[in-house]
């Protein structure tokens, strides 16, 4: 039943908690349930809805490592279809202390298994890295979603990503497939944006999706309110993008 | 002679690359002997400065595992006294393969002492992350100089990254100093931008640059011609703040 999603690129500030948090909340407020896990020990997609992150007690780290069920570290936010697990600064650790645990890509698949169907999404907010933590996410996951900002340097780390993904889906998780390509921040004023949408549909086409996030300052606001930018003004350019990107997300099969 | 810094920040996407290219590439054309090495294994300084990662034989891995020496790893750029220790992909297996290894905390300042009187100034680019990597690079450096994008995320991260910083201070290399926090990405017409400001600096004063690196889109269009900000469009406001930021850098006593 539920679909499993990672939100995943190691290049940073490319969108990937703004994708989280908007487009979990557009899903949400057309009737889906739908779960947010802050698998990144920045925090951000915990702070972005309102709440600070280690301030609850609830939180991903105790049952990543099997201390607690993740069923008790789910916590409501400000849109009733909309739950969160937030993360904590123990998160951070995690990556060096899970080395040497056996089945250690697999942590986050086990933790998350009690509870994978009782929502239509759950999306995994990854850190800016391809290290342990983003790969326990594509371990659990049904597909990546992959923000891509329309900058120049946001194309170099493609390579890599998809060969990590390639890696994840051999030896791993064989089901693990491309969700999309998404151009997050694109700016009509800047050549590079326009360049960057052209370089990926010639490289990667099947993939990107047909709906285009503009750069616009409501999304950069909508976090120090603590709420979605649908909930923050629902008529900007950002709030509609993510509208239109869950309607495309719900129509679209993931592609292998 | 030399004076080493990193440059760093986990929170993604926030001109840690930009700001590494630009102010050693402001510094080297007003006569400083200055070594770029890219310790981030996207690779964005070493693309940035118009070289392929992987491409050419050098590289800072080989020479942080001990089995090349460093200045063997250095190559020229298009700034005479500006060099480059580039990257590659190796760099990013080095996180996981490096945690058994002795005394792994100073594997990157070990390869770095031979050539360390070399330069006036040595900067090393970090990864978005708090891992291995960037212990490596902080135990390595006389000071860390933060790039802080003007953003709502922004001052959410710091916390964590100045317990690093003492963390590290007190366990590896007590000399370790904050040379400053630079804002970035400043854009008049986002209240945003303004309120990040006033905040750190109601925190964090003493640490605060008096440059301020504004929004602007040269900056991001630059890397695409594999040159510093100032060999595009030295007119531009980009250009501008890099030659002023590396002017008061050298004016600048590093905060202990
Ligand atoms: N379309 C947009 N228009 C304007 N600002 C945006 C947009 N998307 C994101 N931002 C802002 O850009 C910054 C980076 O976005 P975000 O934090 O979502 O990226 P990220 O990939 O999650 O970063 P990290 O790599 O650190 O996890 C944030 O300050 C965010 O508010
Ligand atoms: N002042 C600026 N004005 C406009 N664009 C900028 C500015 N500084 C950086 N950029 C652009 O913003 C993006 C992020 O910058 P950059 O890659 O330098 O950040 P970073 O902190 O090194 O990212 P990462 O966390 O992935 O290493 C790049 O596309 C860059 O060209
Ligand atoms: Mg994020
Ligand atoms: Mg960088």
């Amino acid at each position: 039943m539920g679909k499993i999603i990672s939100v995943s690129n190691q290049k940073g500030g490319v969108g990937k908690t703004t994708t989280c948090i908007n487009l979990a909340a557009s899903l949400s407020i057309m009737g889906k349930s739908v779960l947010l896990i802050d698998f990144d020990p920045q925090g951000n997609s915990t702070s972005g809805l309102g709440f600070q992150p280690g301030e609850s007690k609830r939180n991903i780290y105790s049952a990543l490592i099997g201390e607690t069920k993740i069923q008790d570290q789910i916590q409501p936010t400000i849109i009733n279809k909309l739950k969160l697990v937030p993360t904590n600064v123990d998160l951070s650790g995690a990556e060096i202390e899970l080395v040497d645990a056996p089945e250690r890509e697999s942590m986050l698949k086990r933790a998350i298994e009690p509870i994978k169907d009782d929502y239509d999404y759950i999306f995994i907010d990854c850190p800016p890295s391809l290290s342990l933590l983003t790969i326990n996410a594509l371990v659990s996951s049904d597909s990546i979603l992959i923000p891509l900002q329309c900058e120049y340097y946001a194309m170099e780390g493609m390579t890599q990503l998809l060969i990590t993904i390639k890696l994840v889906k051999e030896s791993y998780n064989e089901n693990l497939a491309i969700e999309g390509i998404l151009p997050t921040m694109f700016d009509m004023r800047n050549n590079i944006s326009k360049q960057v949408i052209e370089e990926v549909k010639v490289h990667f086409n099947e993939y990107v999706f047909q709906t285009v996030i503009p750069r616009n300052v409501r999304l950069s606001e909508a976090p120090s309110f603590g709420k979605p930018v649908f909930l923050y003004d629902r008529t900007s350019k950002g709030a509609i993008s993510y509208l239109q990107l869950a309607k495309e997300l719900m129509k679209r099969k993931s592609v292998e």
